[in-house]
């Protein structure tokens, strides 16, 4: 564990009570892609099927199921609870052309040919590009609220820190998991059009609406 | 070389 590891964890976990607070407090899940959060609560089940398996530590046991909760808890409000406001007409990415890909490549490029071991890399693969649906909801309705953007930032901010974690750990731990990384690549690469609106624009008090 | 049991982080 180091620095990096750490605020990474917490960033995540700030996004995932900052997005659930948000639909909590104003009773309404608009804007946000029910895709994305079925998609994020498919990468917990598949990561974390270790839970039963094996156990590392309190913290990683603690972590672990405060994420798979909190992750079905988003999906329940914005399918059940407060579907009423899921705007759906705008969640129109189609999951299938992520799904597909990402289920070969983790049958394809894996650390070890074993069921644990492919849903490990499904998950890690996954979770990369599950953020797209919502990016995609954003950039067809133009505009989206701040709080969204303080969810998405944390989010996109937490595996910008796994980076330096990683490069922490090649360091001083020879440690060094090319799936990880080059997955926590991709996915932060994603984020990088975003961070820059919400810095140029939602940190200095103005809503984030793109150009027509 | 990944110790594919280390699986430590979330």
């Amino acid at each position: 564990m180091n620095i990096f590891r750490l605020t990474g964890d917490l960033s995540h976990l700030a996004a995932i009570i900052i997005l659930l607070l948000k639909i909590w407090k104003t009773r309404s899940c608009a804007g946000i892609s029910g895709k994305s959060q079925i998609l994020f609560a498919l990468v917990f089940t598949t990561r974390y099927l270790d839970l039963f398996s094996s156990f590392i530590s309190l913290y990683n046991t603690v972590m672990k199921v405060i994420y798979i909760m909190c992750a079905y808890a988003t999906v329940y409000l914005i399918y059940g609870k407060f579907k009423a406001t899921y705007d759906g007409n705008h969640d129109t990415f189609r999951v299938e052309f992520l799904l597909i890909p990402v289920v070969l490549l983790a049958v394809l490029i894996n650390h070890a040919f074993a069921p644990m071991e492919i849903l490990w890399t499904f998950s890690i693969y996954l979770e990369s590009v599950a953020i797209l649906p919502q990016l995609f909801m954003i950039s067809k309705t133009g505009e989206a609220e701040t709080i969204t953007t303080h969810y998405l930032f944390f989010l996109g901010l937490y595996r910008t820190l796994y980076l330096f974690n990683w490069i922490w750990r090649f360091y001083f731990e020879g440690f060094f998991d090319l799936i990880a990384v080059v997955a926590g690549l991709v996915q932060t690469i994603l984020y990088c059009d975003f961070f820059y609106l919400y810095i140029t624009k939602v940190l200095k008090g103005k809503k984030l609406s793109l150009p027509a | 070389e990944v110790d594919t049991t280390d699986k430590d982080e979330l």
